[in-house]
């Protein structure tokens, strides 16, 4: 009603005419996508998609490429970003919030705490920050806090000190937009909803029909999309500009004829989820789905029914093939948007078939069933009702919630999904995660092989006195077939001897620091002895010494040969160390590293239960032949004319 | 000096810490391990990240307080900064995207950049009295 008084007033201009809006329409969304392609492309390709899967992996203990977390990362993600999704594509922001958060996080922490900060403390500010990502963008600080603990950092510790900076953060930027006041209203979202209306116990067998709604939702969208990332990786990487295009024109194409298509998701949802007050003039919501009661017309009935379930398919089939194009795109207000219209398709059957006017809440429905398919798509379940229930305020939903919620989780996990698309997409893309749960079977397979089955045994190790010309050939040089991280390091006295005695382990990149540290020249560097562990007495005063003892680590984790590799995975996540030695009554045998396990255990996998995820390559081929005859209709032929 | 260590009878293998690079089989799964970089967390507890400690703020007058300050407020003042920017780069997004979305379909008659939040407030807000600070 506000928006119809703003435009009756004259405040607020619609496009006028028959044609020029569709063309509008269509070139701004057109416009809006090739540019925050381009920028993607050209400035920040770590822009790309929601980084969700980066920064979990980032948290457990794997640094990924610096520039993902850079300043020009995160320029450019929160300026694509808002361009991405007023194309009209199928994308979220709220994904790709994490991510700009994380930026943020990142960037001051290393900046505000640079002589204090270490990889430790680092990980609790990225869990923060990630998390305030999550309640900006729903406006749901308790559920962003909880998204840090349920998801980013679900393979790390997160302890009593996360928590609270987690919460911290979320609580103040929360409040800064709540200052910002971005829709002028009061409120931070746009959906944000509340009801009156109780519900009763017969909807129970709807509610649950919503769970499973979600469940196959999350189940088969996220299957298909990563079948359909493994044909845009297969065909269409070379043309990812073309492809946003066509995807933006298709969705405007289809978008504009089509209500709950054409609003912006989170305006949609906020119609859909809203509580209708029938016979009263006074409500400032008004909208023809609550003009829809038993005396309706069937013709209009059916008209808004097939209005929302063709919104339903077509939203759920554009997230298919968004998701993970080239622009900063997330899935979790998509997928909302697609149980929202489920959810609200679902309530006009029921008001109209069973249950009769004015008896449930329509909008609880849609709002279910998002809850239904964000769950489904992210296999969430605390987090998800929290940020429902904050979105809503409505505690007295918080049961059907749990169960809608419930019911998707149990569709999970009884068809074997594992974790939601961001765990996917961490086995999709090949990132290196150790996983907090392992299944029974994988369990059994691991528990066969042992440390020594396992380790590498032909290592590069370092004396505990070394020259540092030495040292220094060892690290920088380029042709150097010593391309590792960490050395072992020996004793003097087992030199000569073909079994050493490890007293330590150091890391490549403490050495390389160290070094950068020393101003010895290249002549002096031939006679600078580096001792890692004996003391300058020991080696008699002798003049150009260096101790280099403050960075080897005495005492590395090390095991028996007969550790089961169960047993070493545990230890790996347990106690985040990268390496772990092998030795065999202290004769140095062997080194396992974090990465090494997640190799054996994915291949293991492999070998055992087959590949995880399966193609249908003859569909691929067919699908390309049919997308490649129509490019080749459209593209210039030999004499340069356009067929 | 740096030796090519192989324990007797064992056999060769790689892994990121060793020569070899065919130890095991590439899969898809393992694909992009390259990529990240293992961050050991027990060697990297309390080791800082940076070495560069120099301020130019705490090199100026009453050098000891400001330090005190600031060694006992940095945690919170990274915290709330962090918290100001994310929230600050929430609204940009939300009042730009919700601008260019609207721009889609109509433009405001007073000022074409305000989007329909902003072009319709005050319109139906009937808060207009301005001696009520708080509500103003």
């Amino acid at each position: 009603r506000q928006e119809f008084e703003c435009e009756a007033q004259g405040l607020w201009i619609a496009w006028k005419g028959h044609v020029s809006p569709f063309i509008i329409f269509m070139l701004l969304s057109v416009l809006f996508a090739l540019i925050s392609t381009l920028l993607v492309k050209y400035v920040a390709p770590m822009a790309t998609g929601s980084g969700i899967s980066e920064i979990k992996v980032w948290v457990s203990g794997f640094e990924y490429n610096k520039e993902f977390l850079g300043f020009l990362t995160l320029v450019i993600k929160s300026v694509a970003l808002p361009l991405a999704i007023s194309s009209g594509l199928s994308v979220g922001k709220e994904g790709p919030s994490v991510h700009y958060a994380t930026c943020c996080g990142y960037l001051l922490t290393k900046w505000l705490l640079r002589d204090t900060l270490t990889y430790s403390s680092q990980y609790e500010y990225i869990t923060a920050a990630s998390g305030a990502g999550v309640a900006v963008a729903f406006g749901a600080p308790i559920g962003g806090v909880l998204f840090g603990l349920e998801e980013i950092a679900s393979a790390n510790r997160f302890n009593s000190s996360t928590l609270w900076k987690s919460y911290y953060v979320a609580l103040v930027a929360i409040t800064t937009l709540k200052y910002i006041d971005p829709f002028r209203n009061g409120r931070v979202i746009l959906f944000n909803v509340t009801y009156d209306r109780d519900w009763k116990v017969q909807e129970i067998p709807i509610f649950i029909a919503l769970g499973i709604f979600g469940g196959l939702y999350g189940k088969y969208i996220s299957k298909w999309n990563i079948n359909f990332i493994h044909f845009r990786k297969m065909y269409l990487s070379s043309w990812p500009v073309q492809e946003v295009l066509f995807l933006a024109t298709l969705t405007a194409l289809i978008s504009y004829f089509n209500e709950f298509l054409k609003l912006d998701m989170t305006e949609s949802m906020g119609i859909l989820f809203h509580e209708c007050v029938k016979n009263d003039n006074t409500s400032t919501f008004s909208h023809r789905l609550c003009q829809l009661d038993e005396n309706t017309h069937a013709f209009e009935f059916l008209k808004i029914f097939t209005s929302l379930c063709f919104a339903t398919v077509i939203r759920a089939l554009l997230v298919v093939v968004s998701y993970g194009a080239r622009v900063p795109a997330g899935i979790f207000v998509p997928s909302m948007a697609v149980g929202a219209t489920f959810g609200r398709a679902v309530s006009l059957l029921v008001e109209r078939f069973i249950s009769g006017p004015s008896v449930i809440t329509p909008g609880a429905y849609a709002f279910l069933g998002a809850a239904a398919t964000l769950s489904g798509i992210t296999n969430l379940t605390l987090t998800v009702v929290v940020i429902m229930f904050e979105l809503t305020g409505a505690f007295m939903y918080i049961i059907p919630l749990m169960i809608v919620v419930a019911i998707t989780r149990i569709i999970l996990s009884t068809s074997g999904i594992s974790g939601g698309i961001a765990d996917q997409m961490i086995m999709v893309n090949g990132f290196p995660y150790l996983e907090d749960e392992q299944d029974e079977e994988e369990e059994e397979t691991l528990e066969k092989y042992t440390a020594e089955q396992l380790m590498s045994s032909k290592l590069i190790t370092i004396n505990e006195t070394i020259y540092l010309s030495e040292l220094e050939s060892l690290l920088y040089d380029s042709a150097s077939e010593y391309s590792v991280h960490g050395f072992p390091i020996t004793k003097d006295e087992d030199k000569f001897e073909k079994e050493k005695r490890c007293i330590g382990y150091v890391l490549k990149r403490h050495l390389a620091s160290k070094i950068m540290m020393q101003s010895v020249n290249s002549t002096k560097a031939q006679t600078t002895l580096v001792y890692f562990n004996k003391s300058n007495e020991e080696l008699g005063h002798r003049e150009n010494c260096i101790g280099f003892k403050d960075i080897m680590n005495e005492s590395p984790i090390s095991v028996k040969k007969a550790v089961p590799v169960t047993l070493l995975f545990r230890m790996f996540k347990e106690l985040g160390c990268k390496t772990i030695i092998v030795e065999e009554s202290g004769i140095l045998k062997g080194l396992v590293t974090a990465k090494d396990i997640l190799r054996f255990k994915r291949i293991k996998y492999r070998e055992v239960h087959g590949a995880k995820f399966t193609y249908n390559e003859a569909l691929d081929r067919r699908c390309w032949s049919v997308i490649h005859f129509i490019i080749k209709r459209f593209t210039t032929n030999r004499n340069g004319n356009v067929i | 000096m740096p030796t090519t260590y192989v324990p007797i009878n064992q056999p060769i293998g790689d892994g990121e810490d060793v020569i070899d690079t065919n130890r095991f089989t590439n899969i898809p799964e393992t694909q992009n391990f390259d990529q990240f970089v293992t961050i050991d967390k027990i060697a990297e507890e309390n080791r800082p990240l940076s070495v560069d400690s120099d301020r130019e703020f705490l090199n100026s007058k009453y050098r000891h307080y400001r330090e005190v300050i600031w060694d006992r407020a940095k945690t919170f003042i990274t915290l709330s900064s962090t918290a100001i920017v994310i929230g600050c780069i929430a609204g940009f997004l939300q009042v730009f995207t919700e601008t260019l979305v609207n721009w889609k379909t109509g433009h405001c008659q007073r000022n074409w950049l305000l989007n329909k939040s902003f072009c319709c407030n005050g319109v139906v807000n009937e808060v207009t009295s301005t001696s009520n600070l708080l509500l103003k």
